[in-house]
């Protein structure tokens, strides 16, 4: 099961973590931030939930391969994807992540939280960071947006902390999804049956490795659930503002999981 | 149903 679970993972990662931290110092340069700064809200919003649904789909690559999940019904197939695909990429950033000064692996290059400003309000004219910040015209639109930004990157700083294998990442993951205490499930003693014995061949892993400590120090799971409803609140507020915005202006898997 | 159009379709094909 062990082996299955890395597979699966490895299998349907776009970037090899030895790349990932490789390149981890190629920062986008300041006129690159500015351009994506200078992007509409609308043209950001539409450029993240397209690398997201991109990240979505990996995770259902992932989940298809994991032992014992395509035995499930289809209805809790979905329902374990819709309720978990958001937090397995949430988890799996962690790799995409360099926690020495904050930046994240996005669009072929590392980025702060400075890059998806354009997210949370209209953007500017190009000015520096520094001039517009403090100013009457910075007013933010959707400012709930900033903090979900600062939380997310929160969250992949706590686990890079953490200094996760990528079979520790793989288990967690698994783990996130295969989640029987998901509402609605038809089959839930099927999916308790899988969440257990993913449990133990992870506990046994982490006996192997001496990394038992491992469990005590997880971020706990509330954590991950407050970030998917924050995402979905800045995400009713984006369509309040823009109301007139067509539906297919976000990519369709993401207009059916959100 | 229909309404995880996309979400069946993914399940359904084969590893892609």
């Amino acid at each position: 099961l062990t082996q299955n679970v890395l597979k699966s993972y490895l299998e349907t990662c776009a970037q090899r973590t030895e790349e990932l931290q490789r390149r981890r110092w190629e920062t986008f340069s300041s006129q690159e931030v500015c351009a994506y700064q200078r992007q509409s809200m609308a043209e950001m919003w539409q450029r993240c939930a397209g690398r997201l649904t991109e990240a979505i789909q990996q995770v259902v690559e992932f989940a298809k391969r994991l032992q014992g999940f395509m035995d499930l019904c289809q209805h809790d197939q979905i329902v374990l994807l819709k309720a978990g695909a958001l937090e397995v990429v949430l988890v799996g950033m962690c790799r995409a992540f360099n926690a020495d000064n904050r930046t994240v692996f996005f669009e072929g290059k590392y980025g702060g939280t400075e890059l998806f400003r354009a997210l949370g309000r209209a953007g500017d004219s190009g000015r520096g960071r520094g001039q517009a910040e403090g100013t009457a015209s910075d007013e933010e639109l959707l400012p709930g947006c900033h903090d979900l930004i600062s939380s997310i990157f929160d969250f992949a700083q706590s686990l890079c902390a953490l200094h996760c294998s990528d079979s520790e990442v793989a288990f967690l993951c698994a783990l996130v999804l295969l989640n029987a205490s998901r509402p609605w499930l038809q089959e839930q003693a099927k999916v308790a049956v899988l969440q257990g014995h993913l449990e133990v061949a992870f506990r046994l892993l982490l006996r192997r490795t001496q990394r038992e400590e491992l469990l005590a120090r997880l971020p706990p799971a509330g954590r991950l659930r407050a970030l998917c409803s924050q995402h979905l609140e800045q995400l009713q507020a984006f369509h309040r503002l823009h109301p007139g915005l067509l539906p297919a202006a976000f990519p369709p898997l993401y207009r059916e999981l959100f | 149903q229909e309404k995880h159009r996309i979400l069946h379709k993914l399940l359904q094909n084969g590893n892609s």
